[in-house]
Formats: structure tokens, C-alpha cells, sequence
């Protein structure tokens, strides 16, 4: 379902050049669970954004679904990402100024479903990452692992068929942590594709097989697709 | 050096209250290094911002440095915080419209150094957190790791006597949070006072006594001053 070769990224700052990633090649079948890991810094959002059509490589090729990527619009990538994939994004990227069930609400806006049942969807999701008593919060009253489990909620109300995840569980404690990796679990085997960003070890653990990116390239591979 | 005596926060929602914390009693001595763990939505944030002044309890006795913080007006607790305290916050708060070095200034605003001794030292806290070749990037130009080490670079600036730091590891890969680890016991053996709140274990191990919270109470203590 990805298929990405010899993706580059070049950051132009001035006299300085710097390189997010050097020719990243990467193949993820449907329904694989993947963690990508490595130190900070070393280019794991970056990929993140490429593969999910938030950004554009330097270099390289990028075929998501059988489509070529740089072929397509603004618009039609943005189409795309709505329907398929479901982000978590490293810094949660949270409304401010509006209630934790209506920013999980948000990705359904464009989806022609109703008001009620869009509504009931934010609250399942919710629910699902033991928040049902925050949905009325907004951010700022919200605890840190709580405003993470927000993000994680919205990132699955589409039911997209593919999830990245930046760092899921950096502000969660190990119980909770655990639980969000059981949803993922649970997720996988109804057949989401799932590509998980992690630096810790423990939570790559729980994927199949993990890519370990150092300086911009894939410097190790291990496990079963 | 903080002396909290039957601290309790209630936030008041419409028909809803919610009790962040309800009746926190704890000491440090100074020099001390103590970790603060707690599953997500225990209090620890809540308890930090009490002890770092940034917030008043809704009940009890908060003793800084002597002073009985509840007397003291917003303008002096702010020059409390400015010469005593460093920070770092679990979701950065970083000026999105600044350089990471001008970022690492920003406490040394008003403390009547020059132009160049406020350059030079924001420079030394970027390199000793690994930021050498970042400093003149933004934020958004940074990885969520880049962006925690230039919040804990900010922290150290001001040289303050007592440090708290909330979660400052959740976006390191482990090589970087032992360095960091290692940054702040050297920092501790020159006399800074440390309250760290995490919720992993490993890095808690790295303080000399730990203190967990559960549904804003404390219920366990282990470890010595
Ligand atoms: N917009 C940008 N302009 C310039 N440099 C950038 C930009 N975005 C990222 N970088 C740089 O690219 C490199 C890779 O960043 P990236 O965010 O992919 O790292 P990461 O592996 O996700 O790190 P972390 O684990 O800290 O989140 C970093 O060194 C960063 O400073
Ligand atoms: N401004 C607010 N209004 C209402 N409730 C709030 C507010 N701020 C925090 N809370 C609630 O208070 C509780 C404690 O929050 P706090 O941020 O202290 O938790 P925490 O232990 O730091 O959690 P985490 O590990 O997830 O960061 C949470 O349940 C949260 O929803
Ligand atoms: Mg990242
Ligand atoms: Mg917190």
C-alpha cells in the first residue's frame, strides 16, 4: 500500500543545507504493523508527513494505493488523506478554541454523514481511549496524556485504512500506554495498516517488524511483515 | 526550600467539578532531586504549576523559599519565578516566531546582562543540550525532540536555584534523555534543586526519592533526601 523510493528531503536555510532524510526506500503491505524508530532528529516525522501526502520529497518516488503522489493535486491529495488515513501527529495539533469531542468530530465534517451520527462516532472514539468523562474539555483543560489520547481518537473516527502515529504514547504512563497499544492491536487485526513513529523500544515491540532510521537513512530492518 | 501543606485544585465546569488534586502535602530541602510520577491525569502538571507559582490552590498552604506564596502580589511572584525557577513545560511553549537561541534568551530579558553575555550564554545551554548547529532555526523548523531540549536549554539559562521539569524526556530516544539525565545530576551535584515529573520509571529511578500520585492524592513515597 506504500511504496517509497529513495525519498530525499532537503531543508534550504540560507548558506545551509540540511538533509532530513538521503534516499529512503521503504515497501509497507496492506495490514502490516510497522514501527519506524531512531534517535532525535534523525528524520522519522519528516518521513511521516511524506507518506501520509503532507509534504512534498526533494527526491525520490512515492506510490500510495497504486497512485503516483506527485502526480496528484493539492486537492486531491487532501481527498486522499481524508478518506485513508488517520494521523497522530507528534505535537497533537489540536483546536484550541474548541471541545475535545469536536476536534475528534473533525475529520467527519466532509464525510456527508449526519450531525447525531457524527457526534456518536467523536464519543465511541472517546470512549475508547478513556476519555468519555472529558468530551466538554477543551485542550487547555486537559492533561497532557489526555490532549494525546484526543489526537489518537480523532485519527481513528474515519476508519482509515491506514494510521500513522508519531510518538502516541510520549505523554502517556505505562498502563495507559498499554491500553492504546491494545487498541492498536485490536485495530491491525480487523486490517488496518498501522506505521508507528517511536523512540522507545518497548512500544516498537509491539509491531511486527521495525525500521530503525539514523541521519536520514534506514540503517536496520527487523521482523515479519 | 518548598513547603506545601493540604494543597487542593478544583476546576469549576458548569455542574461538574473536577478535583485535580485533593490534599497535597509534600517538602523538598534544598539540593534535593525528586521525581513526581503519576498515571495520566493524576495531578502531576497541576501540582507543578502550584509549586512553580504559575497557579493558585484552591485550598491549603504553599511555603516558597520562606515566603508564604498566597500573600504575595502577581508582579512579585513573577519576579519570584524569574529569578528562582526554571521550567519546562510538557507542551514546550516555545514563541513559534522566534530562533531556538532567541527562545533560550528569553529569560534573560530583564536580568540586566548585555546584548552579547545574553547571547553567549542562550549559545552554551543550546550546546550542552546537543543544539550547536539549530540555534537559528524555529520551531517549526525543529523535531519534537530539537523543540524539548531548546524548552530545557531555556530552563538552565537563568542558572535557577530550583528546576521543574514536566515530562522533559517524553520525546528523546534513550541516548538523548540519559544525556539529558546526565545534565541534570551534574547540575544537582552543584546545588540546583530538582522536581522532576514523569510517568517512566527509568528516568524516575534517576532521582533520589520519588513520589507518586494517583487522582490528585499521594499515595506512595519511596526512596531518601
Ligand atoms: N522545516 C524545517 N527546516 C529546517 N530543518 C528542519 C525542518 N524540519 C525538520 N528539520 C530538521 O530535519 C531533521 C529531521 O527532523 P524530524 O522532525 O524528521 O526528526 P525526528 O526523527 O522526528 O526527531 P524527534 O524524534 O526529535 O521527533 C532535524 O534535524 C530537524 O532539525
Ligand atoms: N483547566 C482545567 N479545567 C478543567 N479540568 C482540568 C484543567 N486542567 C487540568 N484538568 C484536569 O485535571 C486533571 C489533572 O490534570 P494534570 O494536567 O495535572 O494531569 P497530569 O498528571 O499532568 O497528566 P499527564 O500525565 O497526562 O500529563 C485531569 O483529569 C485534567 O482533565
Ligand atoms: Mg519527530
Ligand atoms: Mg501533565
Amino acid at each position: 500500500v506504500i511504496s517509497a523510493r529513495d525519498l530525499t528531503k532537503v531543508y534550504h536555510m540560507g548558506d545551509v543545507d540540511v538533509h532530513a532524510l538521503r534516499g529512503v526506500t521503504l515497501e509497507v503491505q496492506a495490514g502490516e504493523f510497522i514501527a519506524i524508530l531512531g534517535a532525535s532528529g534523525s528524520g522519522k516525522s519528516t518521513l511521516m508527513h511524506i507518506i501520509g501526502c503532507l509534504d512534498r520529497p526533494s527526491g525520490g518516488e512515492y506510490v500510495l494505493n497504486g497512485e503516483q503522489v506527485s502526480h496528484l493535486s493539492r486537492s486531491a491529495l487532501a481527498g486522499v488523506r481524508n478518506r485513508f488515513i488517520g494521523f497522530v501527529f507528534q505535537g497533537f495539533n489540536l483546536l484550541a478554541r474548541t471541545s475535545a469531542v469536536e476536534n475528534v468530530e473533525l475529520p467527519l465534517i466532509y464525510s456527508g454523514l449526519g450531525t447525531q451520527e457524527r457526534h456518536r462516532r467523536a464519543r465511541e472514539a472517546l470512549e475508547r481511549v478513556g476519555l468519555a468523562d472529558r468530551m466538554d474539555h477543551h485542550p487547555s483543560q486537559l492533561s497532557g496524556g489526555q490532549q494525546q489520547r484526543v489526537a489518537i481518537a480523532r485519527s481513528l473516527v474515519n476508519k482509515p485504512a491506514l494510521l500513522l502515529a508519531d510518538e502516541p504514547t510520549g505523554n502517556l504512563d505505562t498502563k495507559t500506554s498499554l491500553e492504546i497499544m491494545d487498541l492498536f492491536h485490536e485495530l491491525n487485526a480487523e486490517g488496518m495498516t498501522i506505521v508507528l513513529i517511536t523512540h522507545e523500544a518497548d512500544i516498537g515491540a509491539h509491531a511486527r517488524r521495525r525500521i530503525t532510521l539514523r541521519d536520514g537513512l534506514i540503517v536496520g530492518e527487523e521482523g515479519t511483515r
